[in-house]
């Protein structure tokens, strides 16, 4: 599915520069469930944006599913990510000003999808998490855990083929954190690729495959 | 320090509505370290905003030192916190015009401290969390785990008596959740008071008691 070849992130900082990625190579395959571990700063996050096409390499290669990333307009690459693609961010990245409800049906939101159908998926994906009677209210008015669910949410609602989930069960209790766990071991028995990054022992031992980051190299 | 009389706090929900803490009555010693545990939604965050008076109760006294805090003006509360509690929210509300030593530095900034005083207590912080490199970056170009440090380095920068955390680990791996834990073990052996909110087990076994939270009660 992803294949990263030689990929660097470098960021201007004073004098010098902060080498978020350095020449990293990594393959990940269809189907695969993995987990990205690594101090805080190693580069996580910076590795995921990378591979869900949010973000350029300084250097380097991108394939996705043997396609080169790089040499689609982004227009385009927005396309294949939002049919592809359900990501999580670290941070959530709901919209304040939309409802929980709404912040669920976005990337449905702007395909052929009838509405009908969306309003449905939407309230599936809210129950799947535990928030089905808190669609009415905004993001503002859940706590930091319910937020993440509504995240996880909204990732799933295309039924993505792929899914890069950024610390999902971090704000989360360990119950609801086994919650999500089988979600997602539902998702990948269904022959789905997942990504998770996770400084969380338990949830790492879930996936098949553990991806070291350290400094911006990855093992 | 800290005394919670019979505290409820409700939000309306459409026809009905959600009882966030129902009848709370709680006290909090002076130099006592505690860990507010329970699942996700549970009230654990509204518990600190009221316990450092962010938020007011819709019914119930909050007492700190004696004095009821409601009687008290707003700009009078906001005075009394500022001079002597340190907060660390668990979304870390970092202002992302301003630097990570600016932010830092954000609550001495209205005091009568001089200039040269507050920009070398704002880099001992950061050093002492581990990011003495990085004060001219904005927070935007950190990464979570780096944000939330920084929200723990201002929230000590004036030496408050009493620090609330909320989920000051969450976003961050074992070593440097270690470094963090350290820090407020020092912090409690030098005579000051913590509450921390956590879901991670070995952050709430390092506090002396444990409070725990269930659909908005305390036990
Ligand atoms: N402004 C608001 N309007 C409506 N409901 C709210 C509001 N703020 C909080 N709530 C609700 O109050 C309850 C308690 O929220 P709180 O943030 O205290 O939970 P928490 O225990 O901190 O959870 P988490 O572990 O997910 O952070 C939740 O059900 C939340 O949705
Ligand atoms: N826009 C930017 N400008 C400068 N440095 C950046 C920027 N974005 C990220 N960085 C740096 O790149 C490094 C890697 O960041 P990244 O967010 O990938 O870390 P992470 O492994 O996800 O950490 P965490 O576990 O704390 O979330 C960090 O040192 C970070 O400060
Ligand atoms: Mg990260
Ligand atoms: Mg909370």
């Amino acid at each position: 599915v992803f294949e990263l070849q030689d990929v660097s992130k470098v960021y201007p900082m004073g004098d010098g520069e902060v080498r978020a990625l350095d020449h990293v190579d990594l393959q990940i395959r269809e189907g695969e469930f993995s987990a990205i571990i690594g101090p805080s700063g190693s580069g996580k996050s910076t590795l995921m944006h990378i591979m869900g096409f949010m973000d350029q390499p300084t250097s380097g290669k991108v394939l996705f599913d043997g396609e080169d990333m790089s040499r689609l307009p982004s227009n385009k690459r927005a396309l294949v990510r939002n049919a592809k693609i359900g990501f999580v961010f670290q941070a959530f990245n709901l919209l304040p000003k939309l409802s929980v409800h709404e912040n669920t049906a976005l990337p449905l939101r702007y395909t052929k999808t009838p509405r009908k159908i969306i309003a449905e998926r939407a309230r599936a994906a809210l129950e799947m998490v535990g928030l089905a009677n808190r669609g009415d209210h905004s993001p503002g008015q859940l706590s930091g855990g319910q937020r993440q669910r509504v995240a996880i949410a909204r990732a799933l609602i295309n039924e993505p083929r792929l899914i890069l989930a950024d610390e999902p069960t971090g704000n989360l209790d360990s119950e609801n954190a086994a919650l999500i766990m089988d979600l997602f071991d539902r998702l990948h028995a269904d022959g789905r690729t997942l990504v998770l990054v996770t400084h969380d022992n338990e949830v790492a031992e879930h996936a098949r495959r553990q991806i070291r980051v350290q400094d911006g190299h990855v093992h």
